[in-house]
């Protein structure tokens, strides 16, 4: 499904190069359930940002579906975010303008989905985090961990193949994280992808292949073959 | 040092009425150590804008250091927030284009400090929080938990009084948690009065008294005297 070849991503800050990643290889087959671990700051939303097309590699070769990434043109790119990924942000990256609802309704535009359904679907999404009752709040309107709710309401409304999830459970309660984590064991039941970075032990046992990070390396990974 | 009486927040909402925190009284002393607990949506950062006076009840009192706070002008009330409390708010609220060295500066002006022992103290805090090689950065060229990280110098570099941290370790791994926990008990012992709001039980046990949370109300408090 996904192979990332020397992926390395370097920013230069004046006389300095900061290494956000560096020399990644990675395989990551269909179904995969995994989990991103590691120090504050050893690339790991770096790695997320790569595999979900938001951002590009300084070097190395990132392919997707056996294709380059790198050869494809924006609207190819825009296709895969929308249609085969969904995305749970660090920091949500809610539109401020836009109510719960509709800013769970969003990624449904795309897909060419009619207004009522797109509706209909969203009430479920947001009823799936138990948010049925603040879908009409802004996200200035809401506590943080309901706007993570939201965020991820959002990303899972287009029942995405793989699913991209960045802290998904930071600013959630125990019992919040278990309902949160019931749905991505569904998902991943359903035969998707699941690629999350946590840094709580009992998020990443959801998954069955833990990989470390530090200063932008692999450090470990629980199932290299 | 802090004593609330029948404190509300409610939240008109078209024919709805949010009551975000409702009917809470509580007295706290000075150099007590505690930590809200509760569900996503229970009133803890609520609780945490009315105790830091940036954010005023809808009905009820707030006394602190014997101040009713609703009869402070608005000068009195910048002095409150700048010169005794520091906050770590659940979204970090960092400057967006001031590098993290200036972030952690600013609240030092208020307090008259000329630039050179501000920028002094400023790389101190940084350093205490591991961040010393990240202070020209930007909020958007660092990752979340190095912002957490910026907002937790911040709240400190004032060496407050009263510290209220909402979920001051959300963003970050289990060994960088354990250093800032570190610096919250040093400031503790120093004297100092230390309200936060955590999800995760290991953070909560560095408090002495737990407050929980529960549909706006106090379910429980660990110390209730
Ligand atoms: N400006 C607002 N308008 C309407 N409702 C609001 C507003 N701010 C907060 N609320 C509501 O008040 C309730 C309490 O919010 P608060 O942010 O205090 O919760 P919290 O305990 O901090 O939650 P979390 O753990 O998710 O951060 C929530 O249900 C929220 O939707
Ligand atoms: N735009 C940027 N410019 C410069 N450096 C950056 C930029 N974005 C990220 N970095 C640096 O790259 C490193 C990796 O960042 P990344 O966000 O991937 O870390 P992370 O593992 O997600 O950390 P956290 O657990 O704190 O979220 C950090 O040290 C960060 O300072
Ligand atoms: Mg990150
Ligand atoms: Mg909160």
């Amino acid at each position: 499904l996904i192979e990332l070849e020397q992926i390395s991503k370097h920013y230069q800050m004046g006389s300095q190069l900061v290494k956000a990643v560096h020399n990644v290889s990675l395989t990551i087959h269909h179904n995969e359930y995994i989990a991103f671990i590691g120090a504050s700051g050893s690339g790991k939303s770096t790695m997320m940002n790569i595999l979900g097309c938001l951002d590009s590699p300084t070097n190395g070769h990132y392919r997707l579906n056996d294709q380059n990434v790198a050869t494809l043109d924006e609207s190819a790119l825009a296709d895969i975010r929308n249609r085969e990924i969904g995305f749970i942000f660090q920091s949500f990256n809610l539109l401020p303008r836009a109510t719960a609802l509709q800013n769970v309704m969003q990624p449904l535009i795309y897909l060419g989905i009619p207004f009522n359904e797109r509706k209909n679907l969203a009430i479920e999404a947001l009823a799936n985090v138990q948010l049925e009752d603040r879908s009409d709040h802004l996200p200035n309107e809401l506590s943080g961990g309901q706007r993570q709710r939201v965020a991820i309401a959002r990303a899972l409304v287009t029942k995405p193949s793989i699913l991209l999830a960045d802290e998904p459970t930071g600013n959630l309660d125990s019992q919040t994280s278990v309902e949160i984590m019931r749905l991505f064991d569904q998902l991943h039941k359903d035969g998707q992808t699941i690629i999350m970075v946590t840094h709580e032990d009992d998020i990443a046992s959801h998954s069955n292949r833990q990989i470390k990070m530090k200063d932008g390396n692999i450090l470990r990974d629980s199932s290299a073959i």
